[in-house]
């Protein structure tokens, strides 16, 4: 069935545990392109045929487009879910990451926590007279 | 825009070009 | 109270485009009959080498494929509704809720069904009703376990729990421990 190589992405990262990043699955990001690539050649194709006269493969193209979707869906969910561990740990062990986990990032995700990093770091130095550690105290202080 | 350049970096720019844009409506958690 | 859970807020399109639960609730299998030939998608059918799926066929579908293919617009395959939701097994929810494992036929029970509603059969409205009452059935026993079970491995309180009740009992832990350490002045 197709869908089957993007959902095992999403599997693999919901099965990770709290404050733990998967490594980055490259290989897996490429098979679900290729597929998405051989879907809609398809359709390319049967669109083609329908154009020429042949009849009934539209249930086909509605199907594979389906399939699209979906893969673009959990390509794209993998990769947001992925930020979202990596910024959650930004707040949790500051701006430089253990190295157990940036070894596991791929490279535009690292570029991704850099801008973080400094959208953040801009963020909180315009707040009150010197700027504010927001990261700090992330519960009341006793005081 | 950090979000969406990542996204379309690693593989929206990969995709068939009718699949290539970020649709908001349907990405913005309600 | 649970009961004015608006049923509309339930659509077939997920709450959060990029959920995780969402995504793998949506992969869960539907009952279908293919109502078109499917040509050139043969594959799909393990049971014939044709490349085409003719009429009738019957295929388990994932939910994200059968709600594409299953709309009021345009009906490519019909969907029946998968035995967990059937009558037989409403009826033993409704017997006694408690005894059920949902996470062994779930793990997505209440999501998954809420996504059964998008379809136009039937038996949606009484499975509406089965959702919520069994959720109200095992909201009580939910609620309590987790409020008293302090500083205990509850593993034995929710491996019958879905995922939705797992999130109820993970939230009454954490009010139970945040009090716990107000009380002695953490």
């Amino acid at each position: 069935m197709f869908g089957e190589k993007a959902l095992e992405l999403i599997r693999e990262l919901h099965r990770s545990t709290e404050g733990v990043l998967p490594p980055f699955n490259d290989e897996g990001i490429r098979q679900v392109l290729e597929e998405m690539r051989s879907l809609y050649e398809q359709n390319q194709a049967d669109v083609s045929a329908t154009v020429a006269g042949e009849q009934g493969l539209f249930s086909g193209v509605q199907l594979r487009h389906a399939s699209l979707e979906r893969d673009k869906r959990c390509l794209l969910a993998y990769l947001y879910n992925r930020l979202q561990k990596i910024r959650n740990m930004r707040w949790e062990f500051g701006s430089v990451l253990p190295a157990d986990i940036k070894t596991n990032m791929s490279e535009q995700e690292v570029q991704w926590f850099t801008k973080y990093n400094k959208c953040l770091a801009n963020y909180m130095r315009r707040l009150g007279d010197s700027g504010l550690d927001l990261t700090q105290d992330m519960q009341p202080p006793k005081s | 825009e950090n979000l969406e350049t990542h996204l379309k970096n690693v593989t929206l720019r990969h995709m068939p070009r009718n699949l290539q844009s970020i649709d908001k409506d349907k990405t913005a958690p309600r | 109270s649970l009961v004015e859970i608006p049923y509309t807020r339930y659509s077939s399109s997920s709450d959060n485009y990029y959920c995780i639960d969402d995504i793998i609730a949506t992969c869960e299998k539907i009952p279908s009959k293919v109502e078109q030939p499917l040509f050139r998608l043969g594959f799909l059918d393990p049971s014939t080498d044709n490349t085409t799926i003719q009429p009738g066929t019957k295929l388990e579908l994932p939910f994200w494929l059968a709600s594409s293919l299953c709309t009021r617009r345009r009906r490519l395959v019909s969907v029946d509704m998968p035995k967990t939701y059937k009558d037989s097994f409403r009826e033993i929810l409704k017997a006694d809720a408690n005894v059920v494992d949902l996470h062994k036929i779930g793990p997505y029970y209440y999501s998954f069904g809420s996504k059964l509603l998008h379809f136009d059969h039937p038996e949606i409205g009484d499975i509406a009703d089965s959702l919520l009452q069994g959720f109200i059935s095992r909201f009580r026993r939910i609620m309590d376990s987790s409020q008293n079970a302090y500083n205990e491995d509850t593993t034995h309180l929710t491996c019958k729990l879905d995922e939705s009740e797992r999130c109820v009992f993970k939230a009454g832990q954490k009010g139970l421990d945040d009090f716990q350490r107000w009380q002695t002045g953490q």
